[in-house]
């Protein structure tokens, strides 16, 4: 099994925590912090990592593909580019795979999924948000997530949920659309599914640390005022953006990536 | 009195809630949301407002600067333009005021302090912040604060702290300093000047709600894990950053952007 996910958003929104606390992992003990005067030179980097993990007794080729630098610098206004790039890329790679000899062996780079980070400033999608969205989501799957969800009280969260969904309805941005369940599911799956849906964007908190709760040891982050746990449905859904990647929505994301954005891209090089 | 403090930093970081939090007024109840669409048009506003105050006995007029748009476009390399041309057209007001021949009742709108609101969300100072201070920091007092402390646990916020202070001066930022204190000052006042020195940047919660702690109504906000409160030293360094604007300092920051910063800007009109 591969799946490559892409993971986008300013630096600082707890990126590479998210995606350490998801697999159980540190892809990222290498990375080198920047110094402000590099941060001011930088443009996009694209950099790929690959973790071989187990999930459920399956083995899975995990590759996450980073995009330190975008929305950083003081002018933006082409930071999705080479994140564009980077997607039609390994396209192009499939396609001429595809239409080659050996199409037995082809290696799949393609992207399944992209996590956009969205800032919980409070106040709902910033420019770059729709900026990166509208060029992105015909191309790769989108699944927003509310970074840093324990910045945010309750009743903040699901004002903002609202007003995220309702300015990518406004701005007609199509995220990755969950697919409706069969009809002959029990109901306890359709009740999940149906508040899977519900809960997007998804309002996530990430650790690397471990702390103790009530004599046991989770994940979470210690405050002088409290412990967020991150595996804690009523603390974030961190635990339901993971069972949707890795549990029930891993193949059809695969499946959307090859017969919608992979198909609009072929039919796209055919027409050339 | 008159005061006038202006407050920068991108939208969403709480800057409207710290100011009605640090002298308990509401003003921003008119303040309309913009949608996605309007914040991708716009550009940096500059907003006044004034209202009466009374700390401890002593009536103040408190005129407070907001810079709505500041860092907030996808394109910001102008984003401190308006702001540099607002703060040198009150020093060319009072300029020609002074000049003129009714001295003795000039209006002083020159900016008094600059809170500058770094954001939580980053590993240290972001180019905009850099970009900012370095063109601001001989025209007005700034003080930078780090918003949202309650986003950070403690070691992150002392790590942040240690951060953007050694950044600032590596990019030989000049924020607002604090005079010694008097040598013949007590011990208590001297130990909380020197407190007061290394809280910078100050780390603020701000909250327009009262919850209730232990028997006590609070200004705070209420998460599923614990109670974050705006008074308490433990929690944030919001008592520090208020008894200095208004009680211990003020006057020092009205001294020195008459001193220093308006009297750079006079001696370079007189050589034009
Ligand atoms: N408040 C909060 N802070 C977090 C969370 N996840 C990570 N952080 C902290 O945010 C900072 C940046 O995290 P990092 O994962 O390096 O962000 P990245 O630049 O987006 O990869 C670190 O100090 C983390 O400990 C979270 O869920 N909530
Ligand atoms: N976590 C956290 N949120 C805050 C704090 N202060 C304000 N907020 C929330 O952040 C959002 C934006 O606040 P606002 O004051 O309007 O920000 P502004 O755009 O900078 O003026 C609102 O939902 C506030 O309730 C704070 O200290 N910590």
């Amino acid at each position: 099994f591969e799946f490559t996910l892409m993971v986008v958003g300013e630096s600082g929104l707890g990126k590479s925590t998210l995606v350490n606390s998801l697999f159980l992992t540190d892809l990222y003990k290498e990375r080198k912090e920047l110094s402000a005067d590099e941060r001011i030179e930088r443009t996009v980097d694209i950099k790929r990592n690959s973790i071989d993990i187990e999930e459920q007794g399956v083995r899975l080729r995990l590759t996450v593909v980073d995009t330190p630098g975008f929305g950083d610098s003081v002018n933006c206004s082409n930071s999705w580019k080479p994140i564009i790039d980077y997607i039609e890329d390994q396209f192009a790679q499939y396609y001429e795979d595809e239409s080659g000899l050996n199409r037995k062996n082809i290696v799949d780079n393609r992207v399944h999924c992209c996590l956009y980070f969205i800032s919980p400033y409070g106040h709902g999608l910033r420019p770059i948000d729709v900026g990166f969205m509208q060029r992105l989501h015909d191309k790769v799957n989108i699944v927003p997530v509310l970074a840093k969800a324990d910045c945010l009280t309750p009743t903040e969260v699901r004002t903002l949920k609202e007003r995220v969904m309702r300015e990518i309805r406004e701005q007609d941005i199509n995220i990755y659309s969950f697919p409706d369940c069969d009809s002959d599911e029990d109901e306890d799956y359709k009740q999940q599914d149906k508040e899977l849906k519900a809960s997007v964007p998804f309002a996530v908190i990430g650790s690397n640390t471990v702390v103790e709760v009530g004599g046991k040891r989770v994940r979470g982050r210690l405050y002088p005022w409290g412990i967020t746990e991150v595996e804690n449905p009523k603390h974030c859904d961190f635990v339901k953006l993971r069972n949707m990647l890795i549990r029930t929505h891993m193949q059809d994301l695969k499946e959307v990536t090859r017969d919608l954005h992979y198909e609009n891209y072929r039919l796209r090089r055919i027409q050339d």
